[in-house]
């Protein structure tokens, strides 16, 4: 009869070992369609379903699985080994250890900073913050408040104007107080701020940080490629944060910024207080990102 | 001639992904795609040569019936007239966290101040680390006198207080800057309804960030259907962006662009002139 006839046919189609090329295309589509709506970069999403296109093609489909799934399957491996495979560790490899938080304007950095601050000292060593952003009025104060009763030294000028001066005294005033960690939060800066982008590689050739977190909006869209290679440029990117990830976006601005700069995401920043910091795991990551 | 079906599907995915790679929502863009499939049905194409030429102001006109303008003029001479009756005209700032709106809601002030009418802001963010520190100081820097209790107070009360203190003090005029919040937290979305219901503003202005991505659909839906957005401003517009997301605010909420804000100082603000982002967008 006719069910059983069109049942028959679908389950030919789906346990087909050769390729469909019509069943791919829908599959890579509907791929596309949920990495765009994550905000991955519409070349990366181009150029990674033609990569994926090509490996389908020349497999064979193992038994038991449906052709979508088998692709699924194939582009879930692929994002989760572009980000690194598995979790990755921000390993404190000496004393002290400086640690740089560098972004867009409103990223997330001043209370990405805390909540780190706090992680490290959660974790049992000394932590001190440099306040080196001079332009944001109350950006002190912020960090001040933020950290309040948590045992963290936090180091700033009120009316200081220059930032590197700034950085040196309060680096020199964290070893004074035996601080193992020293996080140092920048002011906010875009690729066109030509100004301070030169006082970033300024800031880094006079800090030599340890590492430098690139601090990087879970909301951004189609630009955070470019903006992450401007700051990779002026200071060597060692790993980036994604924060606001408590918000319908899905990040996927992140890995235009792993592709340009190479670094590993390490943390996600889940809301406004203190405790909101997770470790980053690629693999949920991934499957958000899959919709 | 006229464009095959193949051709169409062809045409409206490349402005699709024109579209996208400028910034635009996927919604958005899948949004102004289907509209513009029917006017490509019926289009007449060189039968060799460069369809561009044809395609363009299809593409053009898309775009222009969904970005709205906002007439500068005439919102200034509104506010100013408003500030002739004895109750003081109210502008509630609301958005995403890190879009801009404190920053935003002292340019308008001195935007408004430049134009002779005086303004009193309410710092309603009683939530955030030294919000309230940040934003005396902005305003100090223009003039402009601030309302403020504690941190932890009732972001209603303080704009209560700053609309009494203004009536009292005939100042016509109350900006009124709230904490950001995200577009998923229902108990926060629903703190902002309640200040919108105490105050009842005249206006209710959404501040973002136009380096957004897909989530300004979200963000603009959710925001107006909590408090209905009167206008919109975008900031950052001078991190180099093609301002796709202009579309993917215009689009989802169907209402105007009142500013942009194009940096940190507080005259980098200007009105949104659709003309230029379409050509932006479209090259
Ligand atoms: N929902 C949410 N909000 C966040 C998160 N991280 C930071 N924020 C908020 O984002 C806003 C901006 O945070 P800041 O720490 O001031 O950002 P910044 O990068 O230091 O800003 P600038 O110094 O001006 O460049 C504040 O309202 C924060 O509370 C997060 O993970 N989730
Ligand atoms: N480059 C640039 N930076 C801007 C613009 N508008 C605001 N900023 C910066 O963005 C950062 C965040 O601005 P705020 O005014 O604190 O944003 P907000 O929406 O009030 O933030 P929350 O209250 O924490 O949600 C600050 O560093 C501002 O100087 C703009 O148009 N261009
Ligand atoms: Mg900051
Ligand atoms: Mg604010």
């Amino acid at each position: 009869n006719l069910a059983q006839g069109i049942r028959s046919a679908i389950a030919r189609l789906i346990s087909s070992p050769v390729p469909d090329r019509q069943t791919i295309e829908e599959v890579i589509r509907g791929i596309q369609r949920a990495l765009l709506l994550a905000d991955v970069r519409a070349d990366l999403v181009k150029s990674f379903s033609d990569n994926i296109r090509e490996r389908t093609f020349n497999v064979e489909l193992p038994r038991g699985i449906s052709r979508r799934d088998h692709i699924l399957k194939i582009v879930y491996d692929e994002l989760v080994r572009l980000l690194g495979g598995e979790r990755k560790e921000l390993r404190v490899s000496r004393t002290p250890f400086v640690i740089m938080m560098v972004g867009i304007q409103g990223t997330g950095k001043t209370t990405s900073t805390a909540k780190l601050a706090n992680y490290f000292a959660k974790s049992g060593y000394r932590v001190g913050v440099v306040v080196v952003d001079v332009y944001r009025p109350a950006a002190l104060h912020q960090a001040r408040q933020l950290l309040e009763g948590r045992g963290i030294f936090v180091y700033g000028e009120e009316d200081g104007q220059d930032p590197v001066q700034i950085a040196k005294r309060g680096l020199k005033y964290m070893s004074e107080q035996k601080v193992d960690v020293v996080i140092v939060d920048t002011a906010g800066r875009h690729k066109e701020q030509q100004g301070l982008m030169l006082e970033m590689n300024e800031l880094y050739e006079a800090i030599r940080p340890d590492s430098v977190g690139l601090i990087v909006d879970a909301t951004i869209g189609q630009q955070a490629g470019q903006q992450a290679e401007a700051f990779h440029r002026v200071s060597p990117v060692g790993w980036i944060m994604l924060t606001k990830m408590d918000t319908s976006a899905r990040g996927g601005g992140a890995l235009a910024a792993v592709n340009v700069t190479g670094a590993p995401i390490l943390f996600i920043g889940t809301g406004e207080k203190i405790e909101d910091l997770e470790r980053f795991d690629p693999k949920s990551y991934v499957s958000r990102l899959l919709g | 001639r006229q464009l095959s079906d193949e051709e169409i599907d062809e045409v409206i995915e490349e402005f699709k992904w024109q579209l996208v790679s400028n910034d635009v929502a996927l919604l958005a863009a899948e949004g102004l795609a289907s509209e513009i499939k029917e006017k490509l049905s019926m289009v007449k194409v060189p039968l060799f040569g460069n369809r561009g030429e044809v395609l363009k102001p299809i593409f053009r006109e898309a775009l222009s019936s969904v970005l709205l303008e906002t007439d500068e003029e005439q919102f200034i001479s509104k506010v100013r007239a408003a500030g002739h009756d004895t109750e003081p005209f109210k502008l509630l700032f609301v958005g995403p966290n890190g879009g801009g709106k404190t920053t935003t809601v002292v340019k308008v002030a001195k935007r408004l101040k430049r134009e002779g009418i005086p303004s009193l802001i309410a710092c309603s963010d009683t939530f955030r680390a030294a919000a309230i520190e940040q934003l005396k100081r902005l305003a100090e820097t223009i003039g402009v006198r601030t309302v403020s209790q504690k941190y932890g107070s009732d972001p209603a009360a303080v704009a209560i207080d700053a609309v009494n203190s203004a009536r009292s003090n005939r100042i016509p005029l109350v900006l009124i800057d709230t904490a950001g919040r995200t577009e998923v937290d229902t108990n926060l979305l629903e703190e902002m309804r309640k200040i919108k219901r105490v105050v009842s503003p005249d206006t209710v202005i959404f501040v973002g960030d136009v380096l957004t991505g897909n989530a300004m659909v979200e963000q603009a839906t959710k925001f107006n259907e909590y408090v209905g957005v009167d206008y919109a401003i975008l900031t950052k517009l001078d991190a180099d962006v093609r301002g796709g997301a202009t579309v993917s605010l215009c689009f989802a909420v169907k209402r105007p662009i009142l500013f942009l804000g194009v940096g940190q100082g507080l005259d980098d603000i200007v009105s949104f002139k659709k003309s230029e982002f379409i050509h932006r967008l479209l090259s």
